[in-house]
C-alpha cells in the first residue's frame, strides 16, 4: 500500500496549527 | 481496545503508524535486570496524527534538561522498548553518542524522520531512544532484523542525512542479543565510520 511520508518542514509547520495546541 | 481510543480526528494528518511514548529512570548504581527495568518504565501517551504528536511532545521536558540517568522512548504502538519483545528479539540498534548540549535537537530530528517515514525500510523501524547520562547523551534507533544489512545500512545513511552528521562521525551498531548477553546497552559495539 501507499506510505504516508512527511518531510521535516511539513511536520514542523503543523506544530503551530490550532489543532496541535 | 487501546487502539480504538486513538483515532484521527477530522482535519488532522494521520501518521503511517501509531507511536507510544515511554519514560524510564533508574539509579545507575543498581544493575539493570529485566525485572527492575520493566518496573521503572512507564508509557504516557499514544499518538496517531501529526497534531496529536505535537500536543504530547510540546508538553514534555526537553531531554537535554533532564538530570541523572533517564531515557525517553518513542516506539510503534504494541512494541515494548525491551530487548525481549517479540518485535525486537532479532533486532539491534544504531547508537550515536552526543556531547552534552545536543540531545534535544537531535532527539527532535530523529523523531521527525521516523514519524515522516524517511527511512524507507518497510516495517523495519521499531522506535527511537534518547538516553541521558552523566558524561554524554546517546541517541539510538532500533530495528527489527539485525542481520538485514540492506536495511541497517539504509538506516545508518538516512541518520547521517537527517541528523546532518559530520562524515567522520562514528556509528555503532549492537544487536539486542549481544545486549542481553553482556547485559549492557552501549558497551562492546561494532564501530563503523
Amino acid at each position: 500500500g501507499t506510505r504516508i511520508i512527511y518531510d521535516r518542514k511539513f511536520l514542523l509547520d503543523r506544530r503551530n496549527s490550532p489543532l496541535a495546541q | 481496545a487501546r487502539s480504538k481510543e486513538v483515532v484521527a480526528p477530522p482535519g488532522e494528518h494521520p501518521l503511517q503508524y501509531r507511536y507510544t511514548f515511554w519514560y524510564s529512570r533508574r539509579t545507575p548504581s543498581r544493575p539493570a535486570s529485566t525485572h527492575n527495568y520493566e518496573q521503572n518504565i512507564r508509557q504516557f501517551g499514544t499518538v496517531a496524527t501529526v497534531e496529536q504528536f505535537w500536543r504530547v511532545y510540546s508538553h514534555l521536558v526537553r531531554p537535554g534538561d533532564l538530570s541523572g540517568y533517564s531515557d525517553f522512548h518513542l516506539f510503534k504502538e504494541g512494541i515494548k522498548p525491551m530487548w525481549e519483545d517479540d518485535a525486537n528479539r532479532n533486532g539491534g540498534k544504531w547508537i550515536i553518542r552526543l556531547r552534552k548540549g545536543l540531545a534535544s535537537r537531535f532527539w527532535e530530528n530523529i523523531i521527525l524522520a521516523m514519524l515522516g517515514e524517511q527511512f524507507m525500510v518497510g516495517e523495519e523501524i521499531c522506535g527511537v531512544v534518547v538516553s541521558i547520562r552523566f558524561q554524554e547523551d546517546i541517541l539510538s534507533i532500533w530495528n527489527k532484523t539485525a542481520n538485514d544489512q540492506i536495511s541497517t545500512i539504509r538506516i545508518r545513511d538516512t541518520l547521517r542525512r537527517v541528523l546532518n552528521l559530520p562524515p567522520n562521525t562514528i556509528m555503532e551498531y549492537k544487536t539486542h542479543n549481544d545486549s542481553l548477553k553482556d547485559n549492557s546497552s552501549f558497551r562492546n559495539t561494532k564501530l563503523t565510520l
